[in-house]
């Protein structure tokens, strides 16, 4: 049996909505730590990595480890009937073809379940390893999607460098070129705006800006988002889920070849 | 020219 309860289904809403563009399909996979998704998009330039742990849902029980595959336009017609402030219980019996979610209005006077059918999907798992990082730039994720948005107008590619004054995101194109400087915040009296490095060693890297703007679909989840460089491997972009967990997307780097 | 790689190449299916 497999049962986690949400007070603020709106959570699960934002999370749905950061990966229903770059994936058509993906597996939920649940145990007793709690729900991760593994899943790359159909051109095998990103991965995104899910993780929402069990002690961050209301309620959480999982007997045993179940794999659920979900088409995420299904479910984002089903996440569309449940209000924000909804309360969301998702429950599979133990080797079910089917999942079962119940959305409860605050005051209890609505209730309503949806089931919907589960996916066999045949899934490659990637294996990540933990990588110290040269460059880690913490940004106010709003600042990250209006700089992703304004430079994919210049060319299909941004150059993000990193050095200890700052960070530089750069595209060129046909109409011209764009660049946007952000150094680091000196004294930040909100947390959420500042601007921070840390950095072992400078890094240029240069990523497809169609990508990026899909990951910024992630930002209602958090106010801050992480990107994380070395040279010559794939970017991560972090996002964290308030007190439940987070998703990273890596993207693949562009190389001069 | 910059070519795009694909993200298999960094990470090792398990």
């Amino acid at each position: 049996m497999f049962e986690a309860r949400l007070v603020q289904s709106s959570i699960f809403k934002k999370v749905l909505e950061a990966i229903k563009e770059l994936l058509n399909e993906a597996t939920f996979d649940c145990s007793d730590s709690g729900i991760q998704l593994q899943a790359m998009d159909s051109s095998h330039v990103s991965l995104v990595s899910l993780n929402l742990r069990s002690d961050g849902f209301d309620q959480y029980r999982c007997d045993r480890n179940l794999s659920m595959g979900i088409n995420l336009a299904s479910m984002t017609k089903i996440m569309k009937c449940a209000g924000n402030d909804d309360i969301m219980t998702m429950k599979a019996q133990d080797n079910a073809d089917s999942v079962t979610f119940m959305f409860e209005s605050p005051n209890q006077e609505k209730m309503s379940d949806y089931e919907m059918k589960l996916m066999n999907l045949d899934q490659e798992h990637l294996g990540i390893p933990e990588t110290d990082y040269s460059c880690v730039i913490k940004l106010p994720s709003a600042e990250f999607a209006r700089i992703c948005r304004d430079l994919s107008q210049f060319g299909e590619s941004v150059v993000i460098s990193c050095t200890k004054e700052g960070v530089k995101f750069s595209a060129a194109g046909d109409i011209g070129s764009a660049n946007i400087k952000l150094a680091q915040t000196a004294n930040v009296d909100k947390e959420d705006e500042a601007v921070s490095i840390e950095m072992q060693e400078k890094v240029s890297l240069t990523f497809a800006c169609r990508y990026l703007n899909y990951f910024t679909k992630a930002t209602p989840l958090s106010p801050q988002v992480c990107l994380s460089m070395s040279a010559e491997v794939p970017l991560v972009v972090e996002y964290k889920i308030g007190e439940i967990g987070h998703i990273r997307y890596y993207l693949a780097p562009k190389i001069e070849e | 020219r910059t070519n795009q790689t694909s993200i298999d190449r960094f990470f090792q299916t398990l």
